[in-house]
């Protein structure tokens, strides 16, 4: 029996649209520490891990670790009958091919059930290793959103580099050139406009502006995005989810010949 | 000319 009450059910909307257009069909993983997915995109350059944790339901209950197929897109359009106040509750019954979204408005005086064919869906997990980064740069999710979209339209890659003046995203494409420097500023008043860079060396790598674009769709999951860099490993774009967990995109770097 | 890699060519299956 699987039963998850999640107050703030306008996360798990949030959650979808991030998501459903990167992602056609995935897995989610029920378990005592949480609910969570990671799937790969068609063409596995990118990959999302995402973790809800069990603490952030106001109920909880998972009697046996499941994995539940769905349809992405299906889900999403489900759960856009839900309004942004709405009580979502996930519920599948043991051996059940099917799950069920509850939705009860603030006030409880509507209360929907949408129910939904699970799909077989086989999935090998990958292994992530907790990694060194060259350098993690926190910087405003709107900042970072507003950059993917602009380079986007003079090219289609993005060279993001690291050094100790800063983050600079650029592209090239036939009309000419982009380059957008982020320098660190802690001295804002709000710590979420802050634009803070860790680096431990330089590191420069060259990323497809689409999967890019793509992720900064859970722009509205967080205020802070953070992105993760080193030489030789694809990059970590992590949106966090208030007090549940977070939402991570990784995307594989395009690499000289 | 840069080729796009795959995420599975960084992570192995579990």
């Amino acid at each position: 029996m699987l039963e998850l009450r999640l107050v703030q059910g306008s996360l798990l909307k949030k959650v979808l649209e991030a998501i459903k257009d990167l992602v056609n069909d995935a897995n989610f993983d029920c378990s005592a520490t949480g609910f969570s997915l990671q799937a790969m995109d068609s063409s596995h350059v990118a990959l999302v891990a995402l973790l809800l944790r069990s603490e952030g339901f106001e109920h909880y209950r998972c009697d046996r670790n499941l994995s539940m197929g769905m349809n992405l897109g299906n889900m999403a359009k489900m759960l856009k009958c839900a309004g942004n106040d709405d009580i979502i509750t996930l519920k599948a019954d043991d051996g059940s091919d099917t799950v069920t979204f509850m939705f009860e408005s603030p006030t409880q005086d509507k209360i929907s059930d949408f129910e939904m064919k699970l799909m077989d869906i086989d999935s090998e997990h990958l292994g992530i290793p907790e990694a060194e980064y060259h350098a993690i740069v926190r910087m405003p999710s709107s900042e970072f959103g507003r950059i993917c979209k602009d380079l986007s339209s003079i090219g289609d890659t993005v060279v993001i580099s690291v050094t100790k003046e800063g983050v600079k995203f650029s592209t090239r494409g036939d009309i000419g050139t982009a380059n957008i420097v982020c320098r660190q500023n802690n001295t804002v008043d709000k710590p979420e406009e802050a634009t803070i860079i860790e680096m431990t060396e330089p590191v420069s790598l060259t990323f497809a502006l689409r999967y890019m674009n793509s992720f900064t769709k859970a722009t509205p999951l967080s205020s802070i995005v953070t992105l993760s860099l080193s030489s030789d490993l694809p990059v970590v774009v992590e949106y966090k989810i208030a007090e549940m967990g977070y939402i991570r995109f990784y995307l594989a770097p395009k690499i000289e010949e | 000319q840069r080729k796009q890699a795959t995420i599975s060519s960084f992570f192995g299956a579990k």
